[in-house]
């Protein structure tokens, strides 16, 4: 994995290679967990980081539900390197992941993604049919089982926020509901989105604050402030509803109504000019920075436990 | 393999709650074929919509008609994706020697 290019975008298979490689250089302290598969039938993988023998307190991470926001699964990967290079060095992160185990979904939506590269490269949702519809495809972040189908959501399976027929209709989700569900210590899930620079934290579906807004809020501000010291990229936090617009069935919203206090979702960098597009060249920066994010949650949750 | 030529992606100023209200009713017009990249939520919050080229026309008459502002974020989609395409093949032959 030292000679991957991490400045470039790649394929399913490339990714999945590469998963592969990081867990045969790594094999104490990586390995591959097969949590399902698709609806066409490919394989659904997380990367398991782990220096323990029995399952600790986790925190997740997953990137690319959105198949077309390409920056994300690229700076997924550059994570999963970050993880193996800076573990033992870094003192910060070494503690992390000396208590907890992290999970990273690198890529949450394989049927979508591997149609960005072949057929459509805008296609955001899953390839799912809906029974009735020439229309393909359920958004993967309006179908999970919290104010499922509520305003913030559309129920037209041509829409690209279709909800779905059901809550976990799609087994990209399911999969992810039953993994975390089954874990029962996930303390703190992130779930990287791109564009629009933004750090959000529930609720999405209503307006209501959640329980713990004053400390999300706090964790957010200092998370960002972190993002920002690299290189000056700013982002604004707060909760999905006031910050962006109402969505219903996120998975952020989910997953904190599961007990997991530290429930977040980034929007990566927006340089204004290309949106789905970020060129090659910005993905490090972008992995750079959203890393000291990530690191500002993951050390509170550390320092934090529930 | 979906073409798309002549698309824009228009970064839409929505200055107050009746340019937002305006650019919802955009969003309902299903013969355009819009595919809002951020949608319309709140003034002041930029809204980026990918055009494709035979509706490129009528929504910006539709903007201009009712004194919204926007600037056209990416000229051509598939140029870009030509040039990411490009950069891919290029990183997969820089690639194998080394593996």
């Amino acid at each position: 994995t030292d000679t991957f290019n991490y400045a470039a975008y790649h394929t399913l298979d490339e990714i999945y290679k590469f998963m592969d490689t990081l867990v045969a250089e790594h094999p104490d302290l990586v390995s591959k967990i097969n949590i399902g598969k698709t609806f066409e039938g490919r394989d659904i993988f997380v990367l398991k980081f782990s220096t323990g023998v029995t399952d600790r307190p986790a925190i997740w991470i997953d990137t690319g539900i959105h198949s077309r926001e390409w920056v994300t699964q690229a700076s997924g990967v550059w994570f999963a390197k970050k993880i193996t290079q800076d573990y033992g060095q870094d003192s910060t992160f070494t503690k992390i992941l000396d208590t907890m185990d992290i999970f990273l979904e690198i890529v949450t939506n394989p049927d979508g993604f591997a149609f960005t590269h072949s057929k459509n490269r805008m296609w955001r949702k899953t390839r799912s049919t809906t029974p009735g519809s020439l229309c393909v495809g359920v958004d993967p972040n309006r179908n999970w089982d919290a104010g499922f189908g509520m305003a913030g959501a559309s129920s037209n399976p041509c829409s690209d926020t279709y909800h779905g027929k059901s809550a976990n209709s799609e087994v990209e989700v399911k999969s992810i509901v039953d993994f975390v569900t089954k874990h029962g210590k996930i303390k703190a899930f992130i779930s990287i989105h791109s564009y629009s620079q933004l750090l959000l934290y529930p609720y999405g579906y209503k307006t209501e604050p959640a329980p713990d807004q004053a400390e999300l809020d706090e964790l957010s501000k200092a998370a960002v402030t972190a993002l920002a010291s690299l290189y000056g990229t700013k982002f604004k936090y707060g909760s999905i509803i006031k910050t962006i617009y109402q969505a219903s069935g996120s998975t952020i919203d989910w997953t904190y109504s599961q007990g997991i206090k530290y429930s977040f979702t980034f929007e990566l960098r927006d340089t204004g000019r290309y949106g789905f597009l970020l060129p090659a060249s910005q993905i490090i920066p972008t992995a750079q920075e959203t890393w000291l994010a990530l690191l500002t949650i993951m050390e509170h949750t550390l320092n934090h436990p529930y | 393999k979906e073409d798309f030529v002549g698309h824009q992606v228009l970064r839409i100023s929505a200055a107050h709650e009746a340019h937002v209200q305006k650019v919802k009713e955009l969003e309902d017009l299903e013969h355009l074929q819009l595919d809002f990249w951020r949608g319309p939520t709140q003034p002041g919050s930029p809204i980026d919509v990918r055009v494709p080229f035979l509706s490129l026309q009528a929504v910006k008459v539709f903007l201009e008609a009712h004194d919204i502002s926007y600037e056209t974020m990416i000229e051509d989609v598939q140029l870009l994706l030509d040039e990411e395409q490009e950069q891919m093949v290029a990183a997969q032959t820089r690639a194998l020697p080394l593996s």
